[in-house]
């Protein structure tokens, strides 16, 4: 792993201590390849390596007793700076709240629409689920049953054709019930795919919400950046979820994600079951894309 | 001279960032680059097409006995397809299209739905079914999904079918309970039906980077695969991981999912996908 090889390459330039800016290098190269072995973007990666050339060039390594793992703190610490706070505040100050739900195909939106619906729940928000994936085959009915499972109402317009029409319907629906939050599912899409582009931002439009989060897979490659900045752009997100980490994804496409985006990851996915969403943790996330 | 070296060390640089931003992965994709730098032909001569035309040769190498788009479904009647992936990567629709694709070229297709677990996931597949023009062996969700299998198997020889094709839940190849559960599956199948399946297909998504190598690894430790759809080539991911994958675990690429209609299924093609990367 990493530290082994940092480990190695420090040890081997002996022990005058004599570290210069080319036996960085052996090191620095060492951290490229994990960082793309992770699936963090090359472009990121290569602002990385420059940011972390700088900090290991200057006083603390070169003159420290155990060079090796100073410059692995520096890289670890740069990684964690990156990924930003712990922010798992969803900022819900408008009553109906709203919460719009994007991203990809299968990234895990409407599993983790009913996640969310359950986490506000136990914190006394009464949500509503609203169908406004119109194209996916049962996606209507996967909401539906997740709905019914957490005892939680989904606003369902089968014959509609414009989804916010359904967002509409919506708002009365809420008011109706009493609902406070609004959690709204859209069909996975391609951020190259205009019509779909447009038909997300004509629903931000008219809904406004508080919270718009991308649902990205941990495992995602090196097209996270364009998809995310893609996405970022045409909506402006407020937060990103990272769905599927119960798996051994390393989640480098996190690091591309945040630093092409600057937006805070809220929430990860940890399982497919209803409380399988977590806050998310910087610290654990770094240590993990290190290996 | 030493200006042209400086241009060839920038066009190499560049190609190699062409290759790691497809996800070909750092491994491959410094070995190509360092054959470049040692390659007699990239130093005498200038044009970065030939360097590209180089490189391309190599790719090309790697995976060119791995593209025989053929799947074993001649000789056997139903033909048993197992279909297999970690969580939303394309399987059940990817088996829609399937259908639709063998239905073309004349075959008689029928569908289990061995998803028992997920939200609408038999519901979904009955979709897709009814689209397709073809049946969906279906049992009430949290159904035991061999009992699905096997009574899949049992209609298709009755209804004399050409081609059976299971959709199993989407897990993640970590999870050792539930790659229990689909091995247990296919030792279901294989009991019914000496030498099925036929086929063990694992989907892939396009967007999926180094992780898509493990999750080969595990399924095919687990089951044994016989090829990999790669869905989702209509995003801006490459698919570069096929390389790795070709070379390494050496499982034939049979199909790539271009879409979410039922005719979005392309026969793998090697000189498409490689002219593809660069794009
Ligand atoms: N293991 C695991 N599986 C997850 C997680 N989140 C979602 N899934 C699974 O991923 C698959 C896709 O989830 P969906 O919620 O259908 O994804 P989606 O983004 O709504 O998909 P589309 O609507 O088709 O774009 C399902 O099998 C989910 O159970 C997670 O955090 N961990
Ligand atoms: N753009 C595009 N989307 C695809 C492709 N194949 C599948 N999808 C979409 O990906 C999403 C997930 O597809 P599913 O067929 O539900 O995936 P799955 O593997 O069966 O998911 P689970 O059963 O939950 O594990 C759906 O929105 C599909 O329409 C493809 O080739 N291109
Ligand atoms: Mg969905
Ligand atoms: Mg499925």
């Amino acid at each position: 792993n990493l530290t082994e090889k940092i480990t190695d390459i420090f040890r081997n330039l002996g022990n005058k201590g004599k570290i210069t800016e080319d036996n960085i290098s052996d090191a620095l190269r060492q951290v490229r390849i994990a960082l793309l072995e992770a699936d963090v973007n090359f472009k990121v990666v290569k602002e990385f390596i420059n940011k972390v050339k700088e900090k290991a060039i200057g006083e603390s390594v070169l003159k420290s007793l155990t060079p090796d793992q100073q410059f692995i703190k520096i890289v670890h610490d740069e990684l964690v700076e990156i990924l930003g706070s712990t922010d798992n505040t969803l900022h819900l100050t408008v009553q109906p709240s709203i919460i719009l739900m994007v991203g990809l195909q299968g990234s895990g939106k409407t599993t983790t629409c009913a996640k969310l619906a359950n986490l506000q729940k136990k914190k006394n928000f009464k949500p509503l689920l609203v169908a406004c994936d119109i194209y996916r085959p049962a996606a209507i009915d996967q909401l539906k049953f997740l709905g019914d499972q957490l005892n939680v109402p989904v606003c369902i317009r089968r014959k509609e054709t414009d989804v916010v029409a359904i967002a509409k319907e919506a708002l009365i629906e809420a008011n109706k019930l009493g609902c406070n939050l609004l959690i709204v599912d859209t069909a996975g899409r391609l951020h190259i795919d205009e019509k779909m582009m447009d038909e997300v931002a004509r629903l931000k439009d008219f809904l406004k919400p508080q919270e718009i989060l991308f649902v990205a897979d941990a495992m995602t490659g090196q097209d996270a950046v364009r998809v995310a900045d893609e996405f970022n752009k045409k909506l402006e997100i407020t937060g990103i979820v990272l769905t599927k980490l119960d798996g051994d994804a390393r989640g480098g496409a996190a690091i591309s994600i945040k630093s092409v985006t600057g937006k805070p990851i809220k929430f990860v996915g940890i399982s497919e079951k209803i409380d399988g969403l977590e806050p998310f943790y910087p610290d654990r996330l770094a240590t993990r894309i290190l290996g | 001279l030493t200006g042209k070296k400086n241009i060839d060390e920038d066009f190499l640089e560049a190609l190699e960032e062409i290759l790691i931003s497809a996800d070909v992965g750092v491994n491959i994709a410094l070995d190509i680059i360092e054959k470049m730098r040692k390659d007699v032909k990239v130093s005498t001569t200038a044009s970065l097409e030939e360097i590209v035309k180089l490189i391309k040769k190599e790719l090309t190498e790697i995976i060119k006995d791995f593209s025989n788009p053929v799947l074993n479904i001649e000789n056997k009647k139903p033909a048993i397809i197992m279909v297999c992936g970690v969580n939303g990567v394309g399987k059940t629709t990817s088996i829609g299209k399937l259908t639709t694709y063998f239905k073309n070229s004349g075959k008689s297709v029928m569908l289990a739905a061995c998803d028992t677990f997920r939200a609408a996931a038999i519901e979904q597949l009955d979709i897709w079914a009814k689209r397709a023009g073809t049946e969906c062996i279906k049992h009430q969700h949290g159904a035991d999904s061999g009992a699905v299998a096997f009574d899949a198997i049992t209609a298709a020889v009755s209804r004399n079918i050409d081609i059976l094709i299971i959709d199993t839940a989407g897990r993640l190849h970590t999870k050792t309970n539930l790659m229990d559960e689909l091995k247990k599956i296919k030792k279901v199948i294989n009991q019914q039906l000496p030498d099925a399946p036929d086929e063990v297909l694992l989907v892939v998504d396009a967007t999926t980077g180094q992780n898509a190598i493990n999750q080969i690894q595990e399924f095919n430790k687990y089951l044994g695969l016989t090829g990999i759809i790669l869905t989702k080539m209509d995003g801006t991911a490459k698919g570069g991981l096929v390389f790795a994958m070709l070379k390494d675990l050496k499982v034939p690429i049979k199909f790539i999912g271009v879409g979410e209609k039922l005719d979005d299924l392309r026969v793998f093609d090697i000189n498409t996908f490689i002219d593809a990367l660069f794009d």
